[in-house]
């Protein structure tokens, strides 16, 4: 059982650890880790334990490995398939994003219910209607949702993924959604990053 | 002192609470609040504490005082104004989205390097050029900004706005930017997002 705050800096180790291997270095340590991501090496080392991996002393830990070890730890070592529900500003954005055409976590099907939308096409991915998100999920072997419509559709569309048979929720409406036990479920919402970072200032830093 | 994951439970209360008062909701008790957040009643009164607000047995907190504390204890009463800086598929979905035009966070002017990009005006902000965010920045009395720019171009965005004199970064890039003790720096990064839900429901729903 990993802590949804140690899962999301394992998530980031792994990025860190990719980037570093096509940099071509090979080892790194737990202080240097820690530091492209201000975290002490102590927090690198406590969340890594629960992947069972320990540096060794003086040389560090094997990117190498640690990729490999977290990706397969956390499922990523095959591709994961998303739905894209809203096709709106921040929906294209998404779309028009190359990485998210073709890597482990990939956005491969979108639908709307604006008739000018469905039909349309962003990244290779044609929009298909929302009445059809039963049928794409099934034929696509989709098991991620990406929410992205107005705040008011946002419980209905929840409904209608967990009900197409996604397994996870990416919601950048800002409102709560709610759904079963045993759908994950998470939440950008950048209206509360902008407040919350003006509340940091606002306390003068103290964070 | 206030950290950060209770400062955000704390924004997304007040948002919470700013909602049932335009529904007429005059108050609402902790377990009704937690309910809307998927919190406990226990954790909301516990972060209610650090801004001295307790509930009435029985009826619960006052949903106007609430707003009113919120907004005040964290400098939100006043406006706050913030600089976009690239203007690409992320910015441009900032810049239409009405609610950044005026909110109390208010997204009030963007730059980016792309010579065919400034000049375009979005959600009636002109885009200005790179060379001119210390101008930007100095005239219109900005003291945030939002980072949207490719990452290898992210940390001298960065440091450009420190520069510039803002005093609370947002960053979209997929990387970590390092900024001066003393300026807030947060981090909205999809992917991250993205694959952290692929790994809960890989770790079947565990978080
Ligand atoms: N644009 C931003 O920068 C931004 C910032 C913060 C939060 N948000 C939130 O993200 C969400 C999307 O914002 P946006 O700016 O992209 O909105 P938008 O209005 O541009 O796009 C919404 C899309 O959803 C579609 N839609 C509406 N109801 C639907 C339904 N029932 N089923 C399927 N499709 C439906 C619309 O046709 C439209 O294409 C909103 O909840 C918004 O509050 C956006
Ligand atoms: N689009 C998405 O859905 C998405 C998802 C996850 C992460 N991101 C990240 O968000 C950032 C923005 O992504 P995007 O899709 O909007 O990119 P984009 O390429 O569409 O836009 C980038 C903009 O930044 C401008 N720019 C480049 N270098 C600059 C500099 N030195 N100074 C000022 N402006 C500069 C470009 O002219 C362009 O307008 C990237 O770091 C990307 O990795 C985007």
């Amino acid at each position: 059982h990993i802590p949804r705050p140690a899962a999301r800096r394992l998530s980031l180790y792994l990025r860190e650890c990719e980037s570093l291997l096509t940099q071509g270095v090979p080892t790194a340590s737990s202080e240097s880790l820690g530091a492209r991501l201000g975290l002490s090496a102590a927090q690198v080392r406590r969340d890594l334990a629960y992947v069972a991996q320990a540096g060794q002393r003086g040389v560090g830990y094997d990117m190498a490995t640690l990729v490999t070890v977290l990706q397969e730890g956390f499922g990523l070592e095959r591709p994961w398939r998303a739905v894209l529900v809203g096709v709106g500003n921040i929906g294209r954005a998404l779309l028009s994003y190359a990485p998210f055409r073709e890597s482990r976590v990939a956005i491969v099907a979108a639908v709307d219910c604006d008739p000018a939308t469905i039909g349309s096409q962003w990244g290779g991915r044609t929009v298909e209607s929302m009445q059809s998100l039963g049928e794409v999920v099934r034929r696509g072997g989709i098991e991620l949702g990406v929410i992205a419509v107005p705040a008011s559709a946002a419980q209905l569309a929840a409904d209608d993924l967990v009900a197409a048979g996604v397994r996870g929720i990416l919601n950048f409406a800002p409102v709560q959604v709610t759904v079963p036990e045993g759908t994950a479920c998470s939440h950008v919402d950048v209206s509360v990053e902008l407040r919350c970072l003006a509340m940091e200032v606002a306390l003068g830093g103290e964070h």
